[in-house]
């Protein structure tokens, strides 16, 4: 219908449209769509993302742009706020007065918030549109996968455990299943080295990504190991800085 | 309606109800909600878990019992799996002749899904009844909070760094807005200490659980450090053998 067609018009001038997936959540999907837009960034490309965790944003804090709003132009057109890195960014915590408010909708209003989004977004001229999907494969993954018009792929993130491998499999079946092309898997979180001693832990398990991709037939994007430099890098909204602690996200990049 | 008042006949014999929300996904609900439920069956009492994470149940893998059916008797009950513990598990994994595949549902089918089992499980005589709530505060939360009549409470699970704060602080106020009582706030994966040379790393940042409990002015119920042989056993399905290594969980358990 109308909305179908105007998504169309707005996406006609993104060259690549990338999902970051998982179906479990806490395995390093905004930490890994972040690095991707960061990363690509950094080559001089343009790049957007779009957070499409309704429940859970979490994008504008780790661009270090919480508390930022998005606006409506004279036209009509919803305009994405430009974090300090350049990357352009979409999400709902920017809409709303208050971001400490949970977003208490059930899936209908989600599906819309998407569309809404992928059809009101005036988002000139992309490189790259990277899309963070939440957890699980309901309304948010669903309306993306259906309405978004030739996404180039998706990159599916896992932690090393068995329980993660379990969930992370429905996500890449949900792929097939609506003809989203796999581009690669990333293991996150793999190990962690004790920076006094220099002895290697596998925190959560091992060799998940790897057995995973081989069983799907797509290729092992690599590893991430666990450091808090990260993970204090994403609380200040300053993951630019840590960039070479991920070297496989560039790698991905020219998939 | 019919189904409120089938609910209630089948809760009569429930004596608490507990759910385990934190809103961000991978923080460690699925490992409290289990462990919690062992715990309190090692002191005597029955209990059964509710497995409401529709897209991503982990519930029956950690028990111990993946792969497993749940039964349809006669009358046209809908009969709960024992895990070898002795704790009775409902998840829609059970339901499935394929576990593996995704549930791609969108969100009036997974409350319809979270409402059949509340009002067809013949529960039989519980000390509690634990819920799993999926990250999120949609469809399934919402179902939970507003169909099940006189729930006891909820014990919110956080991870140490800023990111999930905010995200959990959210399912601290979607319970105010529900008018459910918050137990307190445990706080998972704290630390991990080298067992090589015994240096301790906070690898998620710190703090957190404690001043969310007092921003709520809720009771703080204390942390679990990350360990190795936590994950290790959640994928065999074995948490039985590592309770020792949470003894807050046997704490909160008496509140
Ligand atoms: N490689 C890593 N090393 C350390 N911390 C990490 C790493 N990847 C993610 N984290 C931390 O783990 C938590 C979950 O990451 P996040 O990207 O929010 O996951 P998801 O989007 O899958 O829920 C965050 O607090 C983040 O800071
Ligand atoms: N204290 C802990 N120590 C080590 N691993 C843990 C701990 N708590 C959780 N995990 C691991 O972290 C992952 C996420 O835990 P889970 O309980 O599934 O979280 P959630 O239910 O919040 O998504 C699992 O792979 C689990 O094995
Ligand atoms: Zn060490």
């Amino acid at each position: 219908e109308a909305m179908r067609a105007m998504i169309k018009k707005r996406m006609s001038n993104v060259r690549h449209k990338l999902a970051i997936i998982s179906g479990k959540g806490g395995v390093g999907k905004s930490f890994v769509a972040a690095s991707l837009a960061l990363s690509l960034k950094k080559r001089g490309r343009e790049v957007a993302i779009l957070d499409a965790d309704i429940h859970g944003p979490s994008i504008p804090k780790i661009m270090g742009i919480r508390g930022a709003s998005m606006y409506v132009n004279p036209q009509g057109d919803l305009l994405p706020v430009i974090s300090p890195s350049g990357v352009a960014v979409i999400s709902i915590e920017l809409l709303m007065t208050n971001p400490d408010l949970p977003v208490i909708w059930r899936g209908p209003l989600k599906g819309r918030a998407i569309s809404e989004f992928l059809s009101k977004v005036s988002w000139g001229e992309l490189d790259y549109l990277i899309i963070d999907l939440p957890p699980g494969t309901g309304d948010e993954a669903l309306t993306v996968g259906q309405i978004l018009p030739d996404l180039s792929g998706a990159i599916i993130v896992t932690a090393p455990s068995d329980l993660s491998k379990i969930v992370v499999k429905k996500a890449a079946i949900f792929c097939r299943e609506l003809g989203i092309r796999i581009l690669g898997i990333v293991e996150n979180m793999s190990e962690f080295t004790c920076p006094r001693c220099g002895a290697t832990y596998k925190l959560f398990g091992s060799g998940v990504g790897e057995s995973m991709a081989k069983e799907l037939g797509v290729e092992f994007l690599g590893s991430i190991p666990l450091d808090p430099r990260i993970s204090e890098a994403m609380d200040r909204g300053e993951l630019h800085k840590v960039l070479e602690l991920s070297p496989i996200i560039a790698k991905s990049i020219t998939k």
